[in-house]
């Protein structure tokens, strides 16, 4: 005969139980194969926190074994699928962002007091009890190091190939096709080429893009504000060497056009709240590059207003530009060698590096300031559609 | 409840890389 022993339903803990066999099934559902989109309306990072709680219930049964193979497994996983989708911005923003709150989850419940000031009471309870996660939480910064620079790169092959018609080929301010330099009229437009021109508009169209996939995978604010800095700086490089080495775009209307693209640029910034990124400032030699060429280039009072206010650009990127300078009629004058010996004159106690152009590929270093999320993990719900019903809650 | 301190023992991790060649129960992708 048997016995049924009632048990009392205990509370959810906040622990998720599977067994070791399930391992691959679980990494296949919640990273290899998992599209962002079917967590649409879910908690943003939600595989992260069902992974901290596979870890947490590992952790509770003192399985160091199982905890081992689910971190390796889970971290292989998601390099697996980053790869796979190496040219996709929503599957690698997706990765990333979680990456990083399960980074923060092994912060947040480490049990280090340093990470512990802004938990609750129950979300202390919701600790780690047996294990220090101390270097899986370094190889889950590399991985996200890894999975940034990815991010990068997908984001700056979709813009690269607008900077330069968006920036300096393309007219928004009514009335400056008719002031370009003499003998440039036609060939630039020519240059343009239908299917590779682009207006500023469509620039900002796509960075609103990759803004709102970002926020709403619950990538970290600060994050974000990286990648946007990240991107102005490449804006700035690509616009300011095609610049240096283009004397059709040396012009006085190229400047007054180039200073209304970043101005609109700037004021996207300030639409999307971004302005403390520092993207702003990484523009600075491209508005000094559009002022020099609509300033006056002709007496020492000039020469002098010029080496004030270039600060940002060296020595030899404004002398370059000034030689290239070309007046837009004939009624405006060509910049004399007199000048710019002048020019360089000034600016020789300035040691300036002798390259003139930009490294469009460098990057800034990505940091990762600790994000400690506010959820309870017993409050978290798992959609049916994840497919997950061999975990079982505790 | 008070929180009791333990001692918590070191998980030892390896890097990312040598990470890429232990064998993981998840399955390579198909070319």
């Amino acid at each position: 005969r048997q016995v049924t022993v009632q048990r009392k339903e205990k509370d959810f803990q906040g622990m998720l139980e599977y067994h070791r066999d399930d391992e691959a099934l679980l990494v296949r559902s919640l990273v290899t194969e998992l599209r962002p989109q079917a967590l649409v309306g879910a908690v943003p990072c939600l595989p992260a926190y069902i992974l901290y709680m596979c870890v947490r219930h590992a952790d509770y049964t003192n399985d160091d074994a199982k905890l081992h193979s689910l971190l390796t497994a889970t971290i292989n996983g998601i390099k697996r699928v980053i790869k796979k989708h190496s040219e996709d911005f929503e599957v690698t923003s997706f990765w990333l962002a979680n990456s990083c709150r399960l980074l923060h989850c092994l912060k947040q419940y480490s049990g280090d007091e340093g990470f512990m000031t802004q938990n609750t009471a129950k979300q202390n309870e919701h600790c780690l009890k047996n294990f220090d996660l101390t270097e899986y939480r370094q190889v889950l910064s590399d991985l996200s190091i890894h999975i940034y620079q990815q991010l990068i790169r997908v984001a700056e092959g979709v813009l690269q190939p607008m900077i330069v018609s968006a920036m300096l080929e393309n007219e928004s301010i009514q009335g400056l096709s008719g002031m370009k330099p003499m003998g440039y009229r036609k060939r630039s437009s020519s240059m343009v080429d239908g299917e590779n021109s682009y207006c500023l508009e469509a620039v900002m169209r796509q960075m609103t893009t990759f803004h709102t996939v970002m926020g709403d995978q619950g990538l970290d604010p600060e994050i974000i504000l990286q990648v946007f800095r990240q991107l102005f700086y490449m804006i700035n490089a690509v616009t300011l060497n095609n610049l240096l080495l283009r004397k059709d775009v040396c012009s006085w209307s190229t400047g007054m056009q180039l200073r209304y693209n970043i101005s609109q640029l700037e004021e996207w910034l300030r639409g999307r709240n971004l302005q403390q990124s520092g993207a702003a400032q990484t523009l600075e030699p491209l508005i000094q590059a559009a002022q020099l060429l609509q300033l006056k280039k002709k007496t020492p009072e000039d020469a002098e207003a010029i080496c004030s206010l270039c600060t940002a650009l060296s020595t030899q990127q404004i002398v370059k530009i000034l030689n290239l300078y070309t007046p837009l009629n004939e009624f405006e004058e060509r910049v004399t060698v007199g000048f710019i010996r002048t020019i360089q004159a000034q600016l020789q106690e300035r040691n300036d590096p002798p390259q003139l152009l930009l490294d469009f590929k460098h990057m800034f270093p990505v940091v990762f300031p600790f994000n400690p999320s506010s959820l309870t993990m017993d409050s978290i719900h798992i959609p049916a559609s994840l497919n997950l019903e061999f975990l079982s809650e505790v | 409840s008070t929180l009791r301190p333990r001692p918590r023992v070191l998980l030892k991790a390896p890097t990312l890389a040598e990470m890429e060649e232990m064998n993981t129960s998840e399955e390579e992708d198909s070319p």
